[in-house]
This record gives structure tokens, sequence and C-alpha cells, in this order.
């Protein structure tokens, strides 16, 4: 069975598609075989490996919905090993059209149970909400990585998607979902800010926190724009060798070692 | 009657949030009187006053479920002539709340129509989804600000908000609701990315792009932490200087002149 592991806080902006795409990538150079999904609705996930929502005709959406099955959806990207369950515009109404649906918030994991065995690892990359997309996404997880950008309004809104993760752990929707780690992400050291709030996470929440940090990288920005994780346009660039400190270390801790 | 702007972008993190804050405040510093109003969850606008959420014992949730009177949840900020409908915990429920409600989508719209009039300007944070609570938000609005960070996921979800604000108005939710402009945030000219997203824009979007340009300025993220608009933490900066451009130039759109 894959180590399912979703990328998720409500706060928007904080470098969850960043973290989806380049940690899949990286884990996918480390030898694993990894399965990205695009849970969000905006689709960056999908455009960000080069396989643009408006392109897709077939995506996680139909899985959800019950019209195909996963292996009808899966498409390889530029990166060998990484496999994409992408976006599609049908995306945007599955929150409406699960609210009355049988095992709405099992949809998900259903499908990766049943249909996912041939990976190592699946990277979910949630939407910045706690909606129903999120809760599959959550229900379907055995860890959360949480991108927390070292700035003011995303601290304060960690509490809040740590309250949430325990209450879908304790009301029994996923019994196994463990934190895999907190990651700091668009670190700039040089500004007061970035090093505050570094220091509070670190202080606050400490081993949760991963070593890895990713630094603010022009790089990673620029990527996007090409359909590139980031090892495929610099591979030399600050935030690629820092995606794969963060897969080294996420391997460290799932596989023991 | 108020003239109501929604600063809105389903795209996380863009900055509407500091829009709303910094607008709203370089408005009153104009001597204009501004309702603020924090549809948001996450409750980052009432906390950017100085007002967080875990304070409020009463807020916008109470009168989009009709509990109370807007006069009965409004209060004043550290800003003259600015004042606040906070968010409080029970707006996280009410997206779910009104599913079923009479009139939902115009919950907002009813309560400023009849209880805004001594306000000559009303500013609504909306959260990063285009659910019910933007949607309140749309129906009740006159223009909306369209904060656009100058990046490339950004500029990919930009279509799908202008066409969902075009339903708003052409599907008879909000035949009067007008873009008021696209403001570029986090704008940093060193960058060639940052230079590309702003020329594109412009050329795409032409008038409908205002002349002031946020920039990336760190004294914006840090004045949250003190719970105070840019121009109470540091007037001078590029920052605040940046949204008194920006109010003024909204001013001249909106007023004429
Ligand atoms: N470390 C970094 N350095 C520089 N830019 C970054 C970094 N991480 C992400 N970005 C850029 O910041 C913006 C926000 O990141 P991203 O879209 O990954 O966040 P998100 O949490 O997925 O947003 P949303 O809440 O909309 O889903 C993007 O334009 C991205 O390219
Ligand atoms: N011009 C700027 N320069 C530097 N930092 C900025 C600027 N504008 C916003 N920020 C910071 O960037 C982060 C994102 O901004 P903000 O929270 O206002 O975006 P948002 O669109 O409201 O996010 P969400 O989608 O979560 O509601 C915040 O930490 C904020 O302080
Ligand atoms: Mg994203
Ligand atoms: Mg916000």
């Amino acid at each position: 069975m894959p180590r399912v592991i979703a990328i998720s806080n409500q706060k928007g902006g904080v470098g969850k598609t960043t973290t989806a795409i380049n940690l899949a990538a990286a884990l996918a150079l480390e030898d694993r075989s990894v399965l990205l999904v695009d849970l969000d609705p905006q689709g960056n996930c999908s455009s960000g490996v080069g396989l643009p929502k408006s392109e897709n005709k077939h995506g996680i959406a139909d899985v959800l919905l019950g019209f195909r099955e996963l292996r009808d959806v899966v498409v390889p990207t530029e990166v060998d090993g990484l496999h994409l369950a992408a976006a599609t515009r049908e995306l945007v109404g599955v929150e409406v059209e699960l609210v009355d649906a049988d095992e709405r918030e099992f949809r998900l994991r259903g499908a990766l149970r049943s249909q996912a065995s041939q990976y190592d690892y699946v990277v979910l990359d949630c939407p910045p909400s706690l909606g129903m997309l999120t809760v599959n996404g959550l229900a379907a997880a055995d860890g959360v990585v949480i991108p927390l950008q070292a700035e003011y309004y995303a601290m304060e809104g960690l509490g809040e998607l740590l309250r949430a993760v325990k209450q879908i752990r304790k009301g029994g929707l996923n019994r196994d979902l463990k934190t895999s780690g907190i990651l700091l992400t668009m670190v700039d050291r040089r500004t007061r800010l970035g090093r505050d709030v570094c220091e509070q996470a670190r202080q606050v929440f400490g081993a949760d926190v991963f070593d890895a940090e990713i630094p603010r990288n022009i790089r990673l920005a620029e990527a996007p724009s090409f359909g590139k994780p980031i090892h495929a346009y610099d591979p030399l660039s600050r935030g690629a060798l820092a995606y794969t400190h963060l897969a080294l270390e996420l391997i460290a801790r799932e596989e023991g070692g």
C-alpha cells in the first residue's frame, strides 16, 4: 500500500501546490513511484506539471463522482516515476455534488485503497479551505504535511488546522491520520519577521517541524510558467536542493532509518 | 447609500486581506466614513485591525444568520472613521447553514442596504473561494477590486474569477456589479517574473488595471502582528504610500473628478 501524504492548509498562498509538486518530483528522483493528485479546483498543481486543467478531459473529479476508475484517469508527467490524477473543470462542482452523496468523505480513500497499490507515495494537493475536497484528502491520508509560510497570518491559522486534523482523527473519519510535519516555506532569514516566525514555530512545535526549510527563491515561482517541477527547471537552485532535503527527511520519517 | 467594494480572488495569498484593511484605512484617512466587513472564517482581517476572531462575541455571522442587526455588531477600530463588522468562530459554519436558507445569497446585501447608510464606503474581505460567503459579498457589492499577485498561478486563475463576476452580473444575482479594477500586488520589479506579469496584465486588461501598484514591502507583512493598518504602523513606508495612491485612484473612479 502506498503512503498517502496530504499537503493542506486553509490559509491561502502558503506554498501547498509548490510543495506538492516539488516534494512529489523529489521523491520520484529518489526512485520512488509517486502519484500526485490535484484536489484543488484552481488546478495549479496540474498546470505546474505541464497538464493544465483546461486540456484534461478526465481527472480526479470523475473518480470522486464514480464515473471512472482511478487507473483510467492517471497520466504520466515529464518526470520519470511521477504520475498525475489531474484537475478538470468539473472539480469545481464536486463539493456541491457530494453534499448528499453516500460515503462522501471516503470517495478518494476508497479509490486509492483499491487502485493505487503500485505506488510508493501518493501526494495530495488540497485547496485553501476545509471543505469536502480537503476532507476527502485528510480522510484518505496517512499523514499531513502543513506548509507554514513564515509570516504572521499563517501562524495565526495554524491552531485551527491542527484542531481540524485532531477532529478528523478522534472523530473517526481517519483514526490513523498523523501530522507528518510542519514545513517552513518562503523563508527569508534576512528579515526580522522571517527569523521570528521560524524561531517561534520551532519553539512551539518542536520536532513536528521539519529540519528542511524552503527559502524564498524566485526560481520556484518561475518554474510553473514552464510547466515543470523545480528539478526539471533549475536542478541546482536553492529551491530544488531544499525540496530534495525535504524528500530525504520524509523518507527517513516514513520508512525509518 | 455607501459604495460597497468587495475584495475578492479565489487564489490564495494574493493580498486580499492586506488590501481590504489598508484600502479601508487609507479611505478613512481621506475623511471618508468606512465600514470594513470580514467575510473570511480565517478572521485575518479582524486580527489585522487589532480585533482577533477569538475575542469577538458578535460579528457578521450573526447578521448573515439573522440573529442580530448590523448596527449591533459594528465596532470602532484604532483608525478614526474606520469601523469593523468582525469575524467570529461561528463564521466557519455559515456556508453550510445557508445551504437551504431563504434569500441565502442576499443576506449581506439586505443588511447593508438597510443599516449602512451612514457610511461612504463598505469594504468586504472575501475568503479564497467562490462559495456562499464570497457570493454574498459579490451580490452585495457595487464593484469588485481583484488583487493580482504578480506571479504565474495568480494570472492563471484570473480568467475564472472574471467569468464568475460576469455570471453574477448576467445571471441576475447582481446586475450592477462592475469590476472596480485589477490591483497588482507584491510587485517586485527587480525580477523578470514580476516585470513580465505586470506587463502582461496591463496589455491584456488595459485600463481595468489600477495605475497604483503595491510593491512587495516587508512592513505590510509586519503590520498585522501589531494589529494595525500600515498607516498606523509605518505611515511613510512604500506600502502605506501605495495604498494611499490606490485610495485616491478609487475615489476618482467612484466619485468622478
Ligand atoms: N519558496 C518559494 N519562493 C518563492 N516563491 C514561492 C515559493 N513557494 C511558492 N512560491 C510562489 O508563491 C505563490 C503561492 O504559492 P502556492 O500557489 O504554491 O501556494 P498555495 O498554498 O498552493 O496557494 P493556494 O492557497 O491558492 O492553493 C505562487 O506564485 C508560487 O509560485
Ligand atoms: N505587498 C506586500 N508585501 C509583502 N507582504 C505582503 C504584501 N501583501 C501581503 N503580504 C503578506 O503576504 C501574505 C498574504 O497576504 P494576505 O493574507 O493579505 O493574502 P490573502 O489573499 O488575503 O490570503 P487568503 O487567500 O488566505 O485570504 C500575508 O502574510 C501578508 O502579510
Ligand atoms: Mg495551491
Ligand atoms: Mg485573506
